[in-house]
């Protein structure tokens, strides 16, 4: 389970802050994940004073709202990223960027798609960079792309383009996924999908035995 | 052997998320949920968590009618107050204040678990001299377990009177409300809103059972 409390002291009036509060919810912790369950109890309640005495919002096309919303983002986005750094058994936090979609929704689609991937999990635990599963996580997130245009890095090491495998140091790919994962860091995955200005993002972590063994001996 | 009475144990003791914030036009500021203007939070040990002493009870309040927004798991298992909170935004577009138990989730508990959520938020709001529609509820932790009704309703007036608008209020909540979380997480920003600096704060728990799909 999952659960947030997000406070400002913005002026912002009601219909514009639900609208605002389910926008940042979309980009930060629905795109979340660490074993692909949906919990029973998620829940994000968001709650504004107003005594900052700023402008007040009215519309969400106001420069105001669209400044609040981008500080809204960030930090619902921190938050969830912590989540996913903290996921059970996890090394390292996974960071899949996906751009050249058509629209934001559906590059956020195949982003939380490669990110839920067993098998990609697996493999960033076992530091292998398995970039075939990551194509075929890409594939199956139900959004068309020509696959002649799909590109893949992991950091800045170019595993795939033209939708080909790319000759890449296989060492210096696993050094990283290594380093990442001793440092508890962060694992870069960046999917292109064609040249479309849709851009969407996803966190997760690597699946590790403590899952299994975590998950096996808490019962609920 | 010292009475395990509740307390609020020093929320210091247990460590943090580092916080990878997108780049942007603000400054991270300490304070988590209690840094914007009007907030206050709480964390102690209230008995509610099968086992340690860690906090389990957070509460946020907000000195003013507080415009409200919330979303909610599409799990159409869904805990009962998840079903509270959703009727009490669609009654009322303020809140004044979030209460929230580690260790039981509620859920799969029937009308007895709705139940059990409406008299803890009357209790609080009582408290609070506040109306029950303004408080808000989360929980977390073992589905089919109803929420130890005595034990936090006993908790409720050491919640309150630990209130506190400074971070430490603030690390405190974010400390109870984990369950097999090993870091807590909170986090505020300072930016610009038409030329006035104003504050967005926040904290989150959240470790496994992990894929929202909130609407």
């Amino acid at each position: 389970t999952m659960l947030g409390v997000i406070t400002t002291d913005a002026v912002v009036a009601s219909d514009v802050w639900r609208k605002m509060v389910q926008i940042a919810v979309n980009r930060s912790f629905n795109q979340i994940t660490v074993d692909g369950d949906t919990s029973t109890n998620d829940t994000v309640i968001a709650l504004a004073s107003g005594l900052s005495g700023s402008p007040r919002i009215s519309s969400l096309q106001s420069h105001e709202a669209v400044e609040l919303q981008a500080g809204l983002d960030a930090v619902m986005q921190g938050l969830a990223k912590s989540i996913a750094w903290d996921g059970e058994g996890a090394t390292c936090l996974i960071e899949v960027s996906v751009t050249g979609g058509e629209i934001e929704a559906e590059a956020a689609k195949i982003a939380r798609s490669v990110a839920s991937s067993s098998l990609v999990k697996a493999a960033i635990y076992g530091r292998d960079p398995n970039w075939g599963r990551i194509a075929c996580a890409a594939g199956y997130a139900g959004i068309s792309f020509d696959q002649k245009k799909l590109r893949v890095l992991l950091g800045d090491i170019l595993l795939m383009d033209g939708g080909e495998p790319q000759l890449f140091d296989r060492a210096a790919a696993s050094a990283y996924l290594k380093k990442s994962g001793e440092t508890h860091g962060t694992v870069d995955i960046k999917v292109s999908v064609g040249d479309g200005p849709g851009r969407g993002q996803a966190w997760g972590c690597d699946l590790s035995y403590d899952y299994v063994k975590i998950n096996a001996e808490y019962t609920t | 052997v010292s009475a395990t009475t509740p307390t609020d144990v020093d929320a210091s003791s247990f460590p943090a998320a580092p916080i990878f914030l997108p780049q942007g036009p603000w400054s991270q500021i300490p304070g988590g949920v209690t840094a914007a203007q009007g907030f206050k939070a709480a964390g102690i040990y209230g008995g509610l968590r099968a086992v340690g002493q860690k906090p389990d009870l957070a509460l946020v309040t907000c000195d003013v009618d507080a415009i409200s927004a919330g979303a909610f798991t599409t799990n159409v298992v869904a805990a009962a107050p998840v079903l509270y909170c959703k009727n009490a935004l669609e009654f009322s577009e303020t809140a004044r204040a979030v209460l929230i138990n580690a260790g039981q989730a509620n859920a799969g508990t029937g009308d007895a678990g709705y139940q059990d959520v409406i008299e803890c938020a009357n209790a609080l709001a009582k408290l609070l001299k506040m109306g029950p529609e303004e408080v808000l509820i989360e929980s977390t932790g073992v589905i089919g377990q109803r929420i130890k009704k005595g034990a936090l309703l006993e908790s409720l007036p050491n919640l309150v009177s630990s209130l506190s608008q400074s971070t430490l209020g603030a690390d405190a909540a974010a400390v109870a409300i984990t369950t097999t979380d090993l870091v807590s997480k909170s986090v505020a920003i300072e930016t610009e809103v038409g030329g006035a600096t104003i504050t967005v704060g926040g904290m989150a728990k959240g470790s496994g059972m992990i894929h929202p799909n909130m609407a």
